[in-house]
């Protein structure tokens, strides 16, 4: 582990007399790897140490009885700021129904998640509505159905050849009509390079104004996470994100990155294929569980 | 290269952030790196073009090793069955449609079983895909035993004379030991009902993940034995450098690289070509 690693070596260091600012930055060299073996972006991890860095070289670390301990707890601390406050809320303010979109890139857990949220404001007592907007994925549309049955969540039932933007719009009116709390849109898998798919986002974006547009993410995704991230939110612009599959042993470096890239808080994480298996994000756990 | 004129840490950097955006992950990236720093206190890279061409050439070492196309000859193998597996959202589904495609235009007769019997419209959404191919389907209800759409769909190939079965199975990830014990259980009924078979069980991989992917290919590997692998959505911003590590290590063929939804989005994995888009 990290806390080992970091003892050993300054056990090391400390044979040889006082601690120096060298000694400091040898130890923060593990820190930057084991960020990089948990996927968090490389200029990201460069920025990180740069500015653990400041705080680490501090007279309270030079002569600390327990260094390792010490920059441990720097890091620690500063990795959890940066992860968020946990416990963000969904906004659910404005009229009824209130529209919330899920974005994200293939096979990352849209649809799934779709449904876990669903189940998550029923518990609540509140009444969602589904809206599959996914016009181009085989039975994609029947996918997020057989979700709404199964919870007995009501959804929108589009038309054959029907476009995303006209099923928001129609789907909206069905869950005005029948007095639903909040509406969430499922939309098709699609890459922040489509310049197409995304001005289609932009369109349902500028009709339907969601409250809340969730960038649902793979925690196991790589390097390629900030180019996800930065994309989505310059282009389109998201409130917030889900970070899905976290029930894997992926450490999550890709929550570092988009949060770095975004700003944006990670509002819940997917830890199963279940509809019940949404948690709410816990910035300290993810910590943690990043530099492993 | 990189604009500059001699070898310095200032290159070795930004050559390391090369390596990492890709994601060739830490292990590959510092094993290709020392290359580089034992070449220069050899004296033996002198130039900046020299060390990217060093690297290049040690990655096509490691690629050309795993290319290797699958050749069916279905006058030995009758038929031919695919097993095709990995964690959650890959592509393993699409790929299956995209390469049934491929033998279906050929004249080969496809059947496809879907053995995912756990996820919402998984059936569903192979049914489209069977029927745009012109693929029989072998298909049970819901929550089924995989184990045994796997049976019916050998038994069911033998009858109809089929050259090639595809298994589609749910995604899993390889951590969940009960999921991956199921799939041991699939393998082996395959091979029950069909000596030999699987004759290929193919891990489809997903290009924008990071160092998990070598898990999931050693923890696949070891359960099941995995003879090839499909690299997918490679037309995003994702390089798939993990494969380079993955190859490595594990030595798997490099079958397939998905480029896209569609049927025709399909390539072989050329060493060459993959090189070249890291740089
Ligand atoms: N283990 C695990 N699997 C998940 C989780 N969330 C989703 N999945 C699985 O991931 C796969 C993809 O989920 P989908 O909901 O179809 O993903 P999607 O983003 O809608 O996919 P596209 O619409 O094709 O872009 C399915 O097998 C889901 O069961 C999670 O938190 N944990
Ligand atoms: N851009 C792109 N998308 C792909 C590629 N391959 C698959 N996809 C998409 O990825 C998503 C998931 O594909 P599936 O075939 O359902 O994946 P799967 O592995 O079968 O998913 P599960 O069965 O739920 O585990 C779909 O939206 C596909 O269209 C590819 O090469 N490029
Ligand atoms: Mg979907
Ligand atoms: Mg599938």
């Amino acid at each position: 582990s990290l806390t080992s690693k970091l003892d050993a070596i300054f056990k090391k260091l400390k044979g040889r007399g006082k601690l120096t600012e060298q000694n400091i930055k040898e130890a923060l060299k593990e820190v930057r790897m084991a960020l990089l073996e948990a996927d968090v972006n490389f200029k990201v991890v460069k920025d990180f140490i740069q500015s653990v860095e400041q705080r680490a070289i501090g007279q309270e670390v030079m002569a600390s009885l327990t260094p390792a301990q010490q920059v441990i707890k720097i890091v620690r601390d500063e990795l959890t700021s940066l992860m968020g406050h946990g416990e963000e809320r969904i906004n659910l303010s404005g009229s009824p129904p209130v529209p919330i979109m899920l974005v994200g890139l293939h096979g990352c857990g849209k649809t799934t998640t779709a449904g876990k949220l669903a189940r998550y404001f029923q518990e609540r007592k509140k009444r969602p509505y589904l809206i599959p907007a996914d016009v181009y994925r085989p039975a994609a549309i029947e996918q997020l159905q057989r979700l709404g049955q199964e919870l007995g969540v009501d959804f929108y039932r589009p038309e054959p050849s029907q476009a995303p933007l006209d099923i928001c719009l129609k789907g909206r009116e069905f869950a005005l009509r029948g007095g639903y709390d909040l509406m969430v849109i499922d939309t098709a898998g699609r890459l922040h390079i489509d310049e197409a798919l995304m001005l289609e986002l932009r369109e349902i974006k500028a009709s339907l104004k969601p409250k809340e547009i969730l960038l649902v993410a793979d925690a196991m995704t790589g390097q390629d996470a900030v180019n996800i991230a930065k994309n989505f939110n310059e282009r389109l612009g998201i409130d917030g994100v889900i970070l899905t599959k976290m029930d894997g042993d992926a450490r999550g470096g890709a929550a570092l990155s988009i949060r770095a890239v975004t700003q944006k808080p990670i509002k819940f994480i997917g830890v199963g294929e279940k509809l019940d298996a949404l948690e709410v994000f816990h910035p300290d756990r993810m910590a943690s569980r990043i530099l492993g | 290269f990189l604009g500059k004129k001699t070898i310095d840490e200032g290159l070795l950097d930004e050559l390391e952030g090369l390596l990492f955006a890709a994601d060739l992950g830490v292990k590959t990236s510092d094993q290709l790196l020392e290359g580089v720093r034992q070449g220069l206190k050899k004296g033996e890279l002198k130039e900046p073009d020299k060390v990217k061409e060093f690297i290049k050439q040690e990655m096509l070492r490691i690629l050309r090793s795993g290319e290797k196309p699958l050749f069916i000859d279905f006058s030995q193998t009758r038929p031919f069955v695919f097993m095709v597996v990995g964690v959650n959202g890959t592509g393993k589904t699409t790929t299956i449609a995209k390469i049934a495609h491929q033998y279906s235009s050929q004249g080969r007769k496809v059947l496809i079983g879907a053995a995912d019997t756990f996820r919402a419209a998984a059936v569903e959404q192979l049914e489209v895909w069977a029927n745009r191919v012109g693929a029989d389907l072998i298909r049970q209800s819901r929550g089924s035993d995989p184990s045994a759409v796997a049976f019916d769909s050998i038994h069911a190939a033998k009858a109809r004379e089929i050259d090639l079965v595809f298994i589609d199975t749910a995604g899993r990830l390889h951590t969940k030991v009960n999921l991956m014990e199921e799939l041991k259980k699939v393998k082996r009924i395959i091979g029950r009902e069909c000596p030999g078979a699987p004759h290929e069980i193919l891990l489809v991989l997903d290009a924008t993940t990071g160092q998990n992917a070598i898990s999931q290919a050693k923890l696949f590997n070891e359960v099941i034995g995995v003879t090839g692998i499909a690299l997918t959505k490679l037309d995003g911003t994702a390089k798939g450098g993990i494969i380079v590590g993955i190859t490595e290590e594990l030595k798997i063929p490099i079958r397939y690289i998905g480029v896209g939804e569609g049927i025709d989005d399909l390539k072989e994995f050329n060493a060459n070509e993959f090189v070249q888009a890291l740089f």
